[in-house]
Order: structure tokens, then C-alpha cells, then sequence
């Protein structure tokens, strides 16, 4: 793809099918071709290579103007970890802590999800497997509750770092997000020092849907930056595109795998060339 | 809505006579616009597109007193053509037990819909095993032991390492137990890890199932074509269950699926809880598509 050497209409409709294939949408697609037309007015540009590399830059700045900075190995850092049903948030928090525990980082996992078959269970199996300990209670419990327990367990024990998984939920849920509110409140009331830090759990093989999940839960939680998760499939998760373009929300972390070292640093020419490649 | 924008283009484009063939296209840039935005494939999209305008440059287009409700029609027809009918009959095997194999990516929905279709099933009166064939996610053997309690369903929890063993178990567990379906909750995997395929290949040979169900997230965007596509040209796929409907998503990896394999989607999850089952309805993503 996009290897020919003459830039016409047929290339700009080669470069849509790449970013549209990439799920970055249409509004986004649109606006970044739109750009890449005025350099090519503006510089004279003929060469698709050159084309292609002013695309990539526009791209870049997109990112630019909007950069998550979040540093795994900070300490004094409460994370609640939320997003909607089987995106990765309980593997994420696990894989999380797993690099606090190696940077000698005093780290308490939160199961405040209460609600789903055997979530308890599998988030204290990672634990076990980590050597961290996991704060919860029974399933059914009121995870504001547990919430309350593991942060003040964090007091008292003197754990530097928090990471609080939540149950799964759509955002088309007004209930489940009161009880989201409910225990953000009572997570910020147990800071004590503590900074806060809401990430949103994104699934990359998520369709434009991502915006509508962003847009929703960052009014209920304020979540400052996303994870993306299963960027080791085929989907190229360029919603991360439209996210900075259109909701100002940026990916911190990129999820590239089931193993506990599948966690990453986000980094913006790392997803371009591989958007293009 | 798809309706009202293509009621303002065609509109504008009343006040100069006679509709020509670019005026169709501007329509249909429209009708373009609205199926990505309801992430249905790009590809997908151009064949559709090709397919609406063969037969809307048309004297039925250009001549209409209401193109824009023509266009509409003539969509909603290619929609429906593709689509089919809802589908919701699983096939039986010559012999009991029938096995249906649910497979599909990370986090879609498999083990849930493995009780919701247990659940489904024994309330038509039918004997249900459902066999935990996931041995790799932490805890997920103990999640379908809780869902199989929650609905009264036995759980075959076999003490085998391997997938492929504890399913050929399962399935003559149930052929014991003279149960009518055994379904097979298998780990979630991507479509190009290659050596997670090929089990489900070996479970396949083993167990020879009778459906094979992609279990496939609603919200899932452009990728759901590769994920479909390959899972088919793998195993042969006999149905799709689509999962988290009861989200906003537009759902236009319905349409991909559907178009890519041919394979009927034939459930719907619509909820956390069991219950949040139902037989699919493929007029009522058409609807959810044209927005
Ligand atoms: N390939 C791949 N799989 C992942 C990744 N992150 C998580 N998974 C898998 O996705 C599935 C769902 O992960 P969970 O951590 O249970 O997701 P969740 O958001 O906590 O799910 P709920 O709590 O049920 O809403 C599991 O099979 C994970 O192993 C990733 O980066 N890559
Ligand atoms: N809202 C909603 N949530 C659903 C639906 N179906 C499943 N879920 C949720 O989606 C999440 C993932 O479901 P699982 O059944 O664990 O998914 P899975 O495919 O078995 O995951 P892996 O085994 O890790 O691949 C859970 O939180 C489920 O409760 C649905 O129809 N609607
Ligand atoms: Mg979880
Ligand atoms: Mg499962």
C-alpha cells in the first residue's frame, strides 16, 4: 500500500483507506487529509514519500498538543482503574503493579468489583502471583466499601501506591456510573497525600464507540488518560487519534499482550510508523 | 438520522430540475459517511456503496418525487439482502450430545454467553453441559462454576493441562449423562496468534461440533473483518453471537461479519446478567446502522 510514486486523487484516496482501515473515523480522517492538502498547496509537495511523511508529522502534532504524562514508577499515587466490560482493566491493574513491585514501589491492589463471576478471584490470583497484596470483600459487597477498606488499609500498612479495579460498565448505564461517582468520592476522600490518577481502559479493537466511552466517563470520573490494550492484534486502535482531536484525551500506556510484561509507554512515533507500516 | 440528511441533500438539489447521476453520488457520500461512522468496514463499505448505486442510477432515483426516501429504500433493501432473516436454530448432531464450540478474541464475551446460552437452552427444556475449556485466564475455570451455579447448569472442570483433552472429556461426559447440548467455553485468542488457533483446530477434530460460534464484541470497529474472516477460513465458522448490545454502539461490525463469512448472527447479548439473551434481529441493526 501507498507506494506509488505520484501523488493524485487516487493516492489521497489510498491514505483515507489507511486511516479509515485504522479506525481513526471519519471526522478525524477527514481533517487530517484536509491539512495535508493545504501543505501540499502551500509547499508544493509532489512526492507521495514526502506526502506521506507530512501526514505522519501532522499525526505527530495531533499527539503533541495533547501528551498523557503519567510515570508508572511515581510514587504517592492513587490509580482508579475504569472502562466498560472486557477491556483489559483487571489484567491492566495487575500489570500495573507488577512494575511498582519491581521498582521496590510499596504497592495495594483494590477488587472493588464486587459484581462479576469470580473477579475477586482472579485479580487475587494475579496478586498471589505477584506477591501483592489484594483488599476486598466478599462478591455482592458495596465496592465504595471496599474502596474505603483498601485505602485505608493503604494508611495504615503505609502503602505508597493504590490501584483500585473496578467492575466493567457501559456508559450508557446511568446507574452503574452513580456507583462509579460514589466510589471515586470516597477514593478522594481516602488520599490521604496521596495524588489521584483516573485511567480509562480503552480496548483497541473498539470502533468509534471509544469516543462516546471517553466523552462519558471522563464527566463521571474525570479519567486524565487512557490505556490502550491489544495493540498485539490486528487492530491498529487509531481511535487514539480521534481521541486527542476530538475529546483532548491522551494514551499513556499501550497493553501488547496477556503476559504481566505486556505493558508500555505510549509513544507517538512508535504508533505512527506502525499505522503506516 | 441517514433519512434527514439525505431529505436536506436532495433538498437543496430539488430547486435545479432533473437529478443527474453526480447528485446520486452526493447522496451516497452521505449514505458512506454514515456507515463508517457506524464502523462498518471500509471495504465493506465501498462494495455496498457500488452495489446501491447500481441500482439507484436508475429512472426509479432520478425521476422520484422522494429520492431521498428511494435511496433510503434502496439501502435499507441491500441491508436486509445481507443481513437475512433472523436465524436463531442451533443445529442438532445425528447423535446427542450436540457440541457448539464458542470461540472468538479477548474479553468478547464468550464465558457470559456460555451461561446466557446454557440458560437459554435449558429453558426450552433441553440437558445442558457446559465445559470450562479455558485454562490459561486466571480464575476462569471458577467464573463459569459461578455462572453454571447462578443457573442451576452442571460445569464439566476437567483435570487435564490441555484444552483438547478436557473438551473430549466434557463431550463424553455428556454423551454419559444423556444431555442433549455441550458447550465449550474456550480461552479468548487473537486470530493471528497462531499456535492458540491451531488448538482450536485440534478441539474442532476432536469434538466435531456442530456450531462453531464467533462470539464478537458489538462495539468492535474496522478489525472485526479480520477477526471474522480468519476465524472462518480456520474453522468453518456456523454462526455469530454478537455480545454488549446493549450499548450505543451503531454495530457495523454486524454488517462486516455477516458480509465477510456469510455466517447468520444468530443471539444477541444485551446485558451482564444471564437473562440479557435474545434472538438476533437483523432489521434492528439495519435501523441502528442508518442511525
Ligand atoms: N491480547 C491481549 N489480551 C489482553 C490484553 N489486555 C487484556 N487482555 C485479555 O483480555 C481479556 C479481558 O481482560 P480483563 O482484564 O478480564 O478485562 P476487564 O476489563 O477487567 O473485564 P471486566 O472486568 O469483565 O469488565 C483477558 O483474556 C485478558 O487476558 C492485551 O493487551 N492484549
Ligand atoms: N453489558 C454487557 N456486558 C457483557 C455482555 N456479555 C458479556 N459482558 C461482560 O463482558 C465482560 C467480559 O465477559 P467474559 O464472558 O469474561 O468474556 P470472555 O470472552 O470470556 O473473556 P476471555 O475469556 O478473557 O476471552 C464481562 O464483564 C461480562 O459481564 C453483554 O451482552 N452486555
Ligand atoms: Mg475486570
Ligand atoms: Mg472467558
Amino acid at each position: 500500500l501507498l507506494r506509488r510514486g505520484k501523488v493524485d486523487e487516487e493516492f489521497f484516496a489510498e491514505l483515507e483507506a489507511v486511516l479509515l482501515q485504522a479506525d481513526v473515523g471519519p471526522a478525524t480522517t477527514e481533517k487530517l487529509l484536509g491539512r495535508l492538502k493545504e501543505r501540499v498547496a502551500r509547499e508544493r509537495l509532489v512526492e507521495a514519500e514526502v506526502l506521506k511523511e507530512a501526514l505522519a508529522t501532522e499525526v505527530l502534532a495531533l499527539f503533541s498538543s495533547c501528551r498523557a504524562d503519567l510515570d508508572l514508577s511515581a510514587r504517592g499515587v492513587v490509580y482508579l482503574v475504569v472502562g466498560v466490560n472486557g477491556v483489559g482493566k483487571t489484567t491492566t491493574a495487575a500489570k500495573m503493579a507488577a512494575h511498582m513491585r519491581k521498582e521496590g514501589i510499596g504497592v495495594l491492589l483494590v477488587a472493588a468489583d464486587t459484581f462479576r463471576a469470580a473477579a475477586i478471584e482472579q485479580l487475587e490470583t494475579w496478586g498471589a502471583r505477584l506477591g501483592v497484596e489484594v483488599i476486598r470483600h466478599g462478591p455482592g459487597a458495596d465496592p465504595a466499601a471496599v474502596a474505603f477498606d483498601g485505602l485505608a488499609a493503604a494508611r495504615a500498612r503505609g502503602y505508597e501506591n493504590v490501584i483500585v479495579d473496578t467492575a466493567g460498565r457501559l456508559h450508557t448505564k446511568a446507574n452503574l456510573l452513580e456507583e462509579l461517582r460514589k466510589v471515586r468520592r470516597v477514593v478522594e476522600a481516602g488520599l490521604d497525600g496521596r495524588r489521584l490518577c483516573s485511567l480509562l481502559v480503552l480496548d483497541a479493537t473498539t470502533g468509534q464507540n471509544a469516543l462516546h466511552q471517553a466523552q462519558v466517563f471522563r464527566e463521571v470520573v474525570g479519567t486524565g488518560a487512557a490505556v490502550l490494550t491489544k495493540l498485539d492484534g490486528t487492530a491498529k486502535g487509531g481511535v487514539a487519534i480521534a481521541l486527542v482531536d476530538r475529546i483532548g484525551l491522551p494514551i499513556a500506556l499501550v497493553g501488547v499482550g496477556e503476559g504481566i510484561e505486556d505493558l508500555r509507554e505510549f509513544v507517538p512515533e512508535e504508533f505512527v510508523a506502525a499505522l503506516f507500516g | 438520522s441517514l433519512s434527514e440528511r439525505l431529505q436536506e441533500i436532495f433538498r437543496r438539489l430539488r430547486g435545479k430540475g432533473r437529478l443527474s447521476e453526480a447528485d446520486v453520488d452526493a447522496a451516497l457520500r452521505e449514505v458512506r459517511l454514515a456507515f463508517l461512522e457506524a464502523d462498518v468496514n471500509y471495504l465493506v463499505v465501498k462494495d455496498f456503496i457500488a452495489r446501491v448505486r447500481a441500482r439507484a442510477v436508475g429512472k426509479e432515483i432520478l425521476e422520484s418525487l422522494t429520492p431521498a426516501q428511494q435511496v433510503i429504500k434502496i439501502v435499507h433493501e441491500e441491508l436486509t439482502t445481507i443481513m437475512g432473516r433472523a436465524e436463531a436454530k442451533l443445529d442438532r448432531a445425528a447423535v446427542p450430545p450436540s457440541t457448539v464450540m464458542l470461540v472468538g478474541l479477548q474479553g468478547s464475551g464468550k464465558t457470559t454467553t456460555a451461561g446466557k446460552l446454557g440458560l437459554y437452552l435449558r429453558k426450552q427444556g433441553r440437558g445442558v453441559l457446559l465445559v470450562a475449556a479455558d485454562l490459561r485466564r486466571p480464575a476462569a475455570v471458577k467464573q463459569l462454576q459461578v455462572l453454571g451455579e447462578d443457573i442451576g447448569l452442571p460445569v464439566y472442570v476437567g483435570t487435564a493441562r490441555d484444552p483438547v483433552a478436557v473438551c473430549r472429556e466434557g463431550v463424553a461426559e455428556a454423551g454419559r449423562r444423556g444431555l442433549d447440548y455441550v458447550l465449550l467455553d474456550t480461552a479468548g485468542r487473537l486470530h493471528v496468534d497462531e499456535e492458540l488457533m491451531a488448538e482450536l483446530e485440534e478441539i474442532k477434530a476432536a469434538v466435531r461440533p456442530v456450531e462453531i460460534l464467533l462470539v464478537a464484541d458489538a462495539m468492535t470497529g474496522q478489525d472485526a473483518v479480520n477477526v471474522a474472516k480468519t476465524f472462518h477460513e480456520r474453522l468453518g465458522l456456523t454462526g455469530a453471537i454478537l455480545t454488549k448490545l446493549d450499548s450505543d454502539t451503531r454495530g457495523g461490525a454486524a454488517l462486516s461479519i455477516r458480509a465477510v463469512t456469510g455466517a447468520p448472527i444468530k443471539f444477541a447479548g444485551v446485558g451482564e446478567k444471564l437473562e440479557q439473551f435474545e434472538v438476533f434481529h437483523p432489521e434492528r441493526i439495519a435501523a441502528r446502522i442508518l442511525g
